[in-house]
């Protein structure tokens, strides 16, 4: 469902080139259940956001659905991550004017559906991570923790294909952490692609492809 | 050297009142390595703030050095912070226009440090923490990782009696975690008094006291 070929990712500073990914093949099967793992400044994320066509890569390409993205119009790109891809970043970025499940319905606005069903389905994500009694808190209003579940319900609003999940347990205690693999094990069983980065050897090794990243190489 | 009598916190919103902390009873040793666990939204943070005088509570008095800090003025109260307190947020907040050893710098330019010291003393911490080659690097050039790691370095810059440490393996891979573990040991054989809050029990577990805490209360 995801190809990349030859993928390279350098980033430019002033002086310097910081070669974040140094030659990536990779093939994601629909409906695997992938785990990257790696130490800190690897490419983890830098991976992610090539694969969810979040960014460009500096050289190879980029396959989506069998689709080169580099030969894509930024609408045509903008159309299958709205509607194909969920993403929880590592960052959490929600905004923060908005009230948690307001910032849940934000895809499903992007994606025209329709005021009701999105209130309505804003609110059943909301309550499965946990956050029933949360909804009219703002970021700043929440726990760490809190905010990060905010972005689990956030990536799964539009019922996405793919869900990219980039470290979604980094905040949480092991047993809401738990509850978050089971919910993306659910997905799983229902024919979702989840690509997983964790830090979390035991959340880690319960996928079913396990990549390795070091030094922006596949090892292993 | 910290003591909590009767603590509550609570906040408010427009209708509705969080009682975050529910009377907490808290004596930290001078020199003690404390752990707090909990599951996620049960208080931690909140307790963190008020440990580190960064507020209030709503009841009950904050002890820092024997001194009732709801007696003190503001200046009083921000000067003991830079001058004994050290703090890793669980959100980072690093300053996005300033590079990485410039925001390591930051508290020791507010404590006075002249440019020379504080310029060697951000880099040897950044170092440290295995950024050595990341110093010129904004916020939005680093990793997740990359980014605790420097919250970690600019907390330990003034040298402080109390490190305060919410959640910062969060985002680091087993090993880079292991790393900071040790730096904090390393910070309490030399006599500072560490507070820890990390949902990972091997680390949590290797501390001399543990504190466990539901619903903003502590328990067990
Ligand atoms: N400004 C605020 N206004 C209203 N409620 C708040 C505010 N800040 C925090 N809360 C609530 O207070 C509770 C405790 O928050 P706190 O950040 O201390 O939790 P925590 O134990 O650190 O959680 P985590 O492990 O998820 O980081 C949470 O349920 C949160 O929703
Ligand atoms: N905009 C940028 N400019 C320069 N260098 C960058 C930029 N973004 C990331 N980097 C560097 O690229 C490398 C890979 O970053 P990436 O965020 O992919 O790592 P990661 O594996 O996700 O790390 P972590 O586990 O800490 O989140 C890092 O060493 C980082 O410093
Ligand atoms: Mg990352
Ligand atoms: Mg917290």
């Amino acid at each position: 469902i995801v190809r990349l070929e030859g993928v390279e990712k350098t980033y430019l500073m002033d002086r310097v080139k910081v070669p974040a990914l140094r030659g990536i093949n990779l093939s994601i099967e629909k409906g695997d259940y992938v785990s990257i793992m790696g130490p800190s400044g690897s490419g983890k994320s830098t991976l992610m956001n090539l694969i969810g066509a979040l960014d460009r890569p500096t050289k190879g390409r980029v396959f989506i659905e069998g689709r080169d993205i580099s030969k894509l119009s930024d609408n045509s790109l903008a159309r299958i991550r709205r509607e194909k891809i969920g993403f929880v970043f590592q960052q959490f970025n929600l905004i923060p004017r908005l009230t948690a499940i307001e910032n849940v319905e934000l895809p499903m606005w992007f994606a025209g559906v329709p005021k009701v069903q999105r209130v309505k389905r804003a609110a059943e994500l909301l309550k499965l991570v946990g956050l029933g009694d949360r909804m009219k808190h703002r970021p700043t209003e929440l726990s760490g923790g809190e905010r990060q579940r905010v972005c689990i319900a956030r990536a799964l609003g539009n019922d996405p294909e793919i869900i990219l999940a980039d470290e979604p347990t980094g905040n949480l205690d092991t047993k809401s952490g738990e509850g978050i693999m089971r919910i993306l094990e659910e997905l799983n069983e229902r024919g979702k692609t989840i690509v997983l980065v964790t830090h979390e050897r035991e959340f880690g090794k319960r996928a079913n492809t396990i990549i390795k990243i070091r030094d922006g190489r596949i090892v292993g």
